[in-house]
């Protein structure tokens, strides 16, 4: 009975509109990798060309990194962090301690999306869920050929609450967060933010 | 696992970007705990694409330290909406560790109290456990023991509701307050939102860490997960 307050986090925390920085769009698909059939595929898109957008990142500092960290730290080496233009994400598996067969199916997430971008080291990847399975490749695969096929992204509230609920793993609200702010000069900027987590939680990212 | 990502229309130097990044992280999401485990998966990106038509973003910027305070609060912001969707998590605590002799001082100290599964526990039980707080104090991982003089550690329950008596002091000057408001304690430590004030009063640099209560439910989760 301790615990009997119960709070409905997702009303005092989510979000029901919001502004996003321009020149992106973003998709969320259901690909059947979450045995409950929700949203489990993301992919977030730069789509200005008047600038060669950079990308940074912190990753875990555990002994035991997972492909999707190996692969988004050597994507950022080799480009530099420039003109990374995409972020895949995946929840429902980790895609973690899964050895060389892990790090060529991450390859092939990032190669999917590259592809579609026409760049090579363009794409950074994330999965989330269970650890020391392999990713199901096949329905990952399908996902983002579906998303650029039927194009599924957009700039909507919708389409920004649906990729933050698609990193979900044991979360009870998505985390989504959007402001603007004013550089002295007068130019507005937005910052957006998504966030998953609820276990396994006590990072010392570098 | 914690992932995340922030996206900015920004045009920000991809260097510039990721000291950004690495800044905004030492003060928000490297500080925050459910349960003091580390992820394979961890990670934090960002992507700046310059949409907005301004003079790019370089560490040599006039606007670039305001910039990385702006992003440093934000990333707290959605670091600590992962603290309150913690398994199991009723409470919402802000770890406070003030002038201490050094930075990184005070947040191994925060960090301390807030991966302690006794103080988390107490705090779920709404018991205003000062000993399982000094307790973890005095284990923390710290280099040296300067930052610690115990004659001068002061340690106190912050009610966040703005009511007062807003302080609740349980330890002062290495001094334990045993004869505390009971009363006070309770309705304090009844909001959802709780806030531990350490005081270590050997220097000036202060850190902020942000944990949740431990609760059955929490086992329950993770008793039944099957990998």
């Amino acid at each position: 009975q301790q615990g009997s307050k119960v709070i409905d986090k997702y009303s005092l925390y989510v979000p029901k509109t919001g502004t996003f920085p321009k020149g992106f769009k973003v998709a969320s698909a259901a690909t059947g990798v979450k045995k409950n059939g929700n949203l489990d595929l993301g992919i977030i898109l730069n789509t200005n060309q008047s600038y060669p957008s950079s990308a940074a990142a912190v990753f875990t500092t555990n002994k035991f990194k997972a492909a999707p960290v190996l692969l988004s730290h050597k994507v950022l080496e080799e480009s530099s962090g420039k003109n990374v233009n995409a972020i895949v994400v995946n929840s429902g598996c980790a895609n973690s301690v899964t050895g060389d067969v892990g790090m060529k199916d991450a390859r092939e997430m990032v190669g999917l999306v590259n592809e579609q971008l026409h760049q090579e080291n363009s794409t950074l990847v994330m999965s989330t869920g269970v650890i020391g399975q392999r990713l199901q490749l096949n329905k990952i695969s399908q996902g983002i050929k579906d998303i650029f096929g039927q194009n599924k992204f957009g700039t909507d509230f919708e389409s920004w609450l649906n990729i933050s609920k698609c990193i979900c793993t044991t979360d009870t609200f998505p985390k989504l967060i959007t402001s603007k702010f004013t550089l002295p000069n007068g130019t507005e900027y937005t910052l957006t933010g998504m966030a998953k987590g609820a276990g396994m939680i006590c990072p010392n990212m570098a | 696992t914690l992932l995340g990502f922030i996206v900015t229309d920004l045009p920000i130097q991809s260097q510039a970007l990721q000291k950004m990044l690495r800044f905004s992280t030492e003060r928000s999401f490297n500080c925050i705990s459910v349960d003091g485990d580390m992820s394979t998966n961890d990670t934090i990106c960002m992507i700046a694409n310059g949409a907005v038509e301004t003079p790019e973003i370089t560490e040599t910027s006039s606007d670039y330290e305001q910039v990385k305070l702006q992003v440093t609060e934000f990333g707290k912001r959605l670091a600590q909406l992962v603290v309150r969707d913690g398994e199991g998590a009723t409470k919402f605590v802000t770890v406070n560790v003030k002038n201490a002799l050094n930075f990184a001082d005070a947040k191994i100290i925060a960090e301390s109290i807030s991966n302690s599964m006794l103080v988390k526990t107490a705090l779920y039980g709404k018991d205003a456990n000062w000993g399982r707080i000094l307790c973890a104090i005095g284990y923390a991982k710290l280099g040296d023991l300067s930052s610690l003089d115990v004659d001068k550690i002061n340690v106190s329950f912050i009610a966040t509701d703005n009511s007062e008596p807003r302080e609740l002091k349980l330890v002062v000057n290495g001094v334990p307050q045993l004869e505390i408001d009971e009363e006070r304690a309770s309705e304090i430590l009844a909001l959802t939102d709780l806030e531990v004030l350490v005081d270590l009063g050997t220097g000036s640099e202060e850190a902020q860490f942000w944990t949740c209560d431990l609760s059955h439910e929490y086992v329950t989760i993770n008793g039944d997960y099957r990998s």
